[in-house]
């Protein structure tokens, strides 16, 4: 049950899956849990929304993790994420009027297929399973296939590389889910979140070129306020900056079309580390590094509820 | 094992081109071996003194020395034997799970 679920392991799709059944059902005055669509392979896309239950046009938070397969840690901050939330409402003022004021849309698995296959087959897999008509290769990099500037600089045409973008934008089912409902609820989605891993990273818009978006003040400074709330934790640094220079430019990334559609704060956590352990982060590091992406996340929240 | 031990001996370069001809020779290289790059996620994004993190099949890691070594360029092994880092991570709950 959710008393004994351990937030400081990794946990497999059909764990992750159960939990969520179960916190939607223990906390039923918080939480509220969808299906977006189905994947490539038939799985349904689940999110889970959190937060007080009062008018209907609440701001709200967008936060995916699990794009990228073989990032493991992402999935793990969702989790931890929905745990922290629930455990501390109530308890914690800032966490109370966030979920009070906001409504908080967390997908903990969003490329739910690849990440199966990451326990199943491939440790390191990355890329969604759908098949290609033309090639052996599988997969599509779910974060080059949303329709901006598709399949440009930083994004390969080669089904068989790691950052092949796709046969068309959107041609992967569960990028094509969540961009209908980011579409659909595009005028309350203030922040789009999206965790990835490893760099230790905040990065905002453009990923696809070498220009500064309209409200780079506003969305600079919560990145400031965010990475410094995190340092506060444990003392670990991390860059924040354009996408584009701070890590490399690449095309179709989720950040740039949900900024695009309308969201103004759109940011990529790319988690610890900065390349000790990689994408194998131990479980032991599970504690520390979601305690300090809470702070980020809480901070960039929190700005939301301000003028600026 | 976890994963059938397939990544028995497998390991994970750090290797740091430290300038423009560094850049080539090493994409040059890693474009005649099947690898699995971490950082950055494809070959077309390696720039000098950004460290390229790379996981090297076990038949491959040998020639990778040789050849970086050839070219004189930095770079040292972040993970030497990834089977164990991959049990390490979670191999305890699937041993007790065995148990």
């Amino acid at each position: 049950s959710e008393a004994q679920y351990d937030y400081e392991v990794y946990h497999s799709l059909e764990e992750i899956q159960s939990w969520m059944f179960e916190m939607n059902q223990t906390h039923p005055d918080l939480v509220d849990m969808f299906s977006v669509g189905k994947s490539y392979e038939g799985r349904p896309l689940y999110v889970l929304q959190l937060g007080k239950r009062s008018r209907p046009q609440k701001k709200a938070v967008w936060i995916d993790c699990g794009v990228h397969a073989r990032e493991w840690i992402g999935p793990a901050f969702c989790q931890w994420f929905v745990k922290e939330a629930i455990s501390s409402y109530q308890y914690d003022s800032v966490m109370t009027r966030l979920l009070d004021q906001l409504n908080f849309y967390v997908m903990p698995v969003f490329n739910v297929d690849g990440y199966r296959f990451s326990w199943t087959t491939d440790r390191f897999w990355r890329k969604t399973r759908s098949k290609n008509h033309k090639f052996h290769c599988r997969g599509v990099d779910a974060n080059r296939n949303w329709k901006v500037k598709w399949c440009d600089e930083g994004a390969s045409s080669h089904p068989c590389d790691d950052t092949y973008c796709g046969p068309y934008p959107e041609s992967e089912p569960e990028v094509k889910a969540v961009a209908k409902f980011l579409r659909k609820h595009k005028k309350r989605i203030k922040a789009y979140i999206s965790i990835h891993a490893y760099a230790q990273m905040l990065l905002y818009p453009y990923s696809y070129k070498y220009a500064t978006i309209p409200n780079f003040s506003c969305v600079e400074s919560a990145a400031q306020n965010a990475v410094t709330a995190l340092y506060s934790a444990y003392g670990v640094r991390y860059r924040f900056g354009p996408a584009s220079t701070t890590l490399y430019v690449s095309s179709g990334s989720s950040i740039d079309w949900a900024y695009r559609n309308g969201i103004p704060y759109a940011f990529a956590f790319e988690l610890r580390d900065t390349g000790y352990f990689g994408f194998l982060l131990p479980e032991s590091l599970i504690n520390p590094t979601c305690t300090e992406t809470m702070r980020a996340v809480k901070a960039i929240a929190s700005g939301l509820l301000k003028k600026c | 094992y976890l994963y059938n031990n397939r990544y028995a001996g497998d390991q994970v370069f750090r290797i740091t081109p430290g300038n423009d001809e560094d850049v080539r020779a090493l994409k040059k290289i890693l474009g005649h071996m099947k690898v699995d790059l971490w950082q950055p996620n494809s070959a077309s994004l390696i720039h000098q003194n950004a460290t390229v993190d790379v996981h090297v099949n076990r038949n491959d890691t040998q020639g990778l020395h040789s050849r970086l070594k050839q070219e004189r360029i930095d770079y040292r092994v972040f993970i030497s034997n990834l089977q164990k880092e991959i049990e390490k991570q979670t191999g305890y709950r699937s041993s007790r799970k065995r148990r």
